[in-house]
């Protein structure tokens, strides 16, 4: 969720 | 990614396709409710801002802008295209009692206050309740089309094969986030009494219409 990565699931 | 994503995943496509070849071939968009089309193309278009900032996956990228698209056409089709044949005298949710609280609640509580990250929140929060516009619609009609049901049908079982997803992240990646969680849990009992019907009704070959 608060990953710099952005969120992998839609 | 596990299996239960993925079919989640698939389950939400199979909904959206069904959705739109149902209004294009019909050329009608009888019995569904256009707000709810407006929230899901607005909890998309908000929750995939991130395809502007970050790359993740062809997969990912791949399917939000199927996803993006195929909303996006679904709302053309009932309001531009085909809205001769939009039953908006049965659609009168008052969608700003959604958006409102929804709003507040994402600025409240996040992840992180940024806007995009509260954009993200906003949209898990959003679509959690933005099926209530049809729901009310088939509740104040009282009935519904078979097709329409499958597309809810597949529309609600993508986020309960996410809940599952959900946990078996939790066991094998150690990963959760309670934002979607909990907006996943909220979302997915929404459909319960639908459910319900579906496999009580539609399943044994009956129309979808409740009593009055």
């Amino acid at each position: 969720g608060s990953d710099d990565d952005g969120h992998d699931e839609l | 990614m596990n299996i239960f994503r993925l079919t989640g995943d698939l389950s939400h496509l199979a909904a959206i396709i069904i959705l739109l070849l149902k209004i294009w071939k019909s050329r009608s968009c009888a019995g569904i409710s256009g707000k709810s089309q407006v929230l899901f193309a607005l909890v998309f278009t908000t929750r995939y801002l991130d395809l502007l900032t970050s790359f993740i996956s062809l997969y990912n990228t791949t399917m939000k802008v199927i996803y993006i698209g195929c909303s996006y056409a679904t709302v053309y089709l009932i309001y531009m295209k085909l809205k001769a044949t939009y039953d908006g005298n049965h659609d009168t949710f008052r969608v700003e009692f959604l958006i409102v609280p929804v709003g507040g609640l994402a600025f409240l509580v996040n992840h992180d206050f940024s806007p995009l990250e509260i954009l993200w929140t906003f949209s898990i929060y959003l679509e959690s309740v933005a099926i209530l516009p049809q729901l009310f619609m088939i509740s104040k009609t009282g009935e519904a089309e078979t097709i329409t049901t499958h597309y809810l049908f597949f529309l609600g079982l993508y986020r309960a094969l996410y809940l599952i997803n959900w946990i078996w992240r939790f066991y094998f990646e150690g990963f959760f986030d309670m934002i979607a969680i909990v907006a996943g849990v909220v979302q997915t009992i929404l459909y319960c009494d639908f459910f319900y019907l579906y496999v009580t009704k539609v399943l044994k070959g009956k129309k979808l219409s409740l009593p009055a």
